[in-house]
């Protein structure tokens, strides 16, 4: 009996919060007996993912399990793939209109509703936002922060007076974040939306001495973030659990290819937390 | 006998892309010489893979990879030609391009081939 | 002989990318070890640049291109490394993505002088 | 004292047309006693032509002829190559709002009022029309387009119903061709902006036995065009000088590494030929 050929194909491949999704596949491929090929763009990069994808097709692997970025540029990938009988399961972000078998990840709104809640609390009602998120393109990001603001804009006291890019790096969430400051010098508070931003945010409000005036919450939870928590210097983060996702995408592909039934929606556990959950 | 891996490796990397462009510039021409040129890179290929299996150590997912790409092109060759005959011209449209965009994975996955032979 | 040089070219290309990465990960996490690779990763490519022009035939314009293309990553990272010490985060953004962009196209024509030696 | 070392940039490497260029280039290469490295997209891609005039700063050529496409993508590379001190000059396409030094062409939009003139001509101000372009996204094309449209339209008899894009290819012109046919079978006559576009349009023609009653006026004169006027399958064709453009324009690269003065814009010569010019 051959052995599976899955590929997973991440958002970027040294990315760290993608390098702990392939940590949960690894598992799954021991466990399983599966073979659990890791590759991507180098750097985030829609076209690249496609191409990735297409080469997981012309190399007939048995599944793909890959991000699902947004649906004008993946629904045709992702398609191509079912109809030539290899099926498709997303992960962390879902493309809903595509023909995937099955999603599993973060509810991805309810994630922004979590974050905007937490900012209500924490800010007592009363905060100038900006947000620095991954990427335009990309529905996981728009969940985020269409969740986060369909919450807090029932509050009076909470605006929203800019939102930037950050292309998922430190050094983009650094200088989107100094931009904000710039055009904005009256902003209170910050929400993130992807793994790197709450740093990169943290570093300019350190460089301007903001550190104990500025609210920022943030995504994931890389050791980096667990520390500037422990440090005060951000306030809440929102976790996800991406070993759980590698784990469970591989388990769930392998139930595919065995012709099992599966759910089609797979939440991973998502919830905000701040400096005492870490005590 | 690294070295002949590479040449062997390389030679299949050419007469996939030569495949392909005699199959483009038959479709194109429909002068037989590139016709002649398809299928006499197609024999190479032929020729080529069982040397590919007994040369390259057969446990590489990379490799298993590589010969799966080289089916998939020669599939979608075919597509190409049946199509042609059909004069069905959608159909032939784009699954030539399916076939170069095969035929420019099998030249990248050819080098990456090279390369891990040479950093390990 | 040629082997040596597939072997050289590889090294070449390695040392690049290890560069660029020691450079990066030194940016973002200013570990000293980061910037240890840094160094290392440029004596390195010091030491095989001589050896390049020994080995492989000069008169090739590839070759030619290939020194100039490492000179250029070099000028880059020097770059990003006086932005940095200055704090100048637009000037160490942008040449840290050009650094980048040359690794990646050092990668590429290393694997093009690898294919040309194996096609004449 | 060292070769110069000029990098000749073609929209597609293996296009027909480009090969021309090049080997006017390459007799310039011997007289000047220069090198010229021809390289560029294997298919016509944006980002490959850019990525190509990147390569080309990185390797510090000493001059860079290349198409320039249009603003957008391509001001901001020849703009670095010409900031690194690497003079840039267009062929067949110009950029006239970058820094690039020089042009080297047809000059398109009058190419396109040739066109229209010639197509009012043969048609007796009387014509249903469907234009085959090569490129959407090109600023050469989208001036003979233009030149073309303000020369037919004080004609109350001539109609432009349709446009379509081929993406430089015998298989697209043909392919769009069919559509407008589809769409507009009432279209008495096409206009083709780049090589391989009457070619296309020619071969769908036949294949509906519309030959005679279908005006075709197309661009460029590869032997297959020429071929296609003498057995009366097209009508006309609109001449370039593609062999020059590739001549002069390493001339020109010659005397501006020279620090020679160079005339700006050097327009080679465009009309329209009929069969009567061929015989
Ligand atoms: O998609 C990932 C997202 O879920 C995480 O929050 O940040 C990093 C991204 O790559
Ligand atoms: O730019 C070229 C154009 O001038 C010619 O007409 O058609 C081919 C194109 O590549």
């Amino acid at each position: 009996k051959r052995t599976y050929h899955f590929v997973l194909v991440p958002e970027e491949m040294d990315n760290d919060y993608w390098r702990l999704v392939e940590k949960g596949a690894r598992a799954a491929e021991k466990d399983f007996g599966v073979t659990v090929e890791y590759t991507g763009p180098e750097k985030a990069d829609t076209e690249q993912h496609i191409k990735t994808i297409d080469m997981a097709i012309a190399s007939k692997a048995d599944g793909i399990i890959t991000q699902g970025l947004n649906e004008k540029a993946f629904d045709p990938i992702i398609n191509k793939a079912m109809q030539k009988g290899i099926p498709v399961v997303t992960v962390d972000t879902d493309s809903p209109t595509s023909e995937r078998i099955a999603y599993v990840g973060t509810d991805n709104y309810y994630a922004g509703v979590l974050a905007g809640k937490a900012l209500i609390h924490d800010t007592k009602g009363k905060a100038i936002v900006g947000i620095i998120t991954g990427r335009f393109d990309a529905s996981h990001q728009r969940l985020r922060v269409q969740g986060f603001r369909d919450t807090v804009k029932n509050v009076p006291g909470i605006k929203i007076v800019a939102i930037e890019e950050s292309k998922i790096t430190r050094i983009g969430a650094a200088e989107k974040a100094s931009k904000i400051l710039d055009e904005h010098p009256d902003v209170t508070a910050f929400y993130g939306t992807s793994a790197l931003d709450a740093i990169g945010i943290s570093q300019v409000a350190e460089k301007r001495h903001l550190t104990s005036s500025l609210y920022i919450i943030g995504f994931d939870t890389l050791p980096e973030t667990l520390n500037l928590i422990r440090t005060r210097k951000i306030d809440a983060t929102v976790t996800q659990q991406p070993y759980e996702m590698g784990y469970k995408s591989v388990a769930l592909m392998r139930d595919i290819v065995e012709k099992k039934k599966v759910p089609e929606i797979t939440n991973t556990e998502t919830r905000v937390i701040h400096l005492q959950d870490l005590l | 006998v690294i070295l002949q891996r590479f040449f062997l490796l390389n030679e299949v990397s050419q007469s996939t892309d030569e495949a392909y462009k005699g199959l483009n510039a038959y479709l194109i021409e429909r002068d037989k010489k590139d016709l002649e040129r398809y299928e006499k890179a197609l024999r190479d290929l032929n020729a080529e893979m069982p040397l590919l299996k007994e040369k390259i150590n057969q446990a590489d997912l990379t490799v298993q990879n590589y010969e799966h790409l080289i089916e998939s092109f020669r599939e979608a060759c075919s597509i190409v030609m049946r199509a042609y005959q059909e004069q069905d011209l959608d159909v032939y449209s784009s699954h030539l391009i399916e076939a170069e965009k095969i035929s420019g994975y099998i030249q990248e996955t050819t080098l990456k081939l090279i390369q891990k032979e040479l950093t390990n």
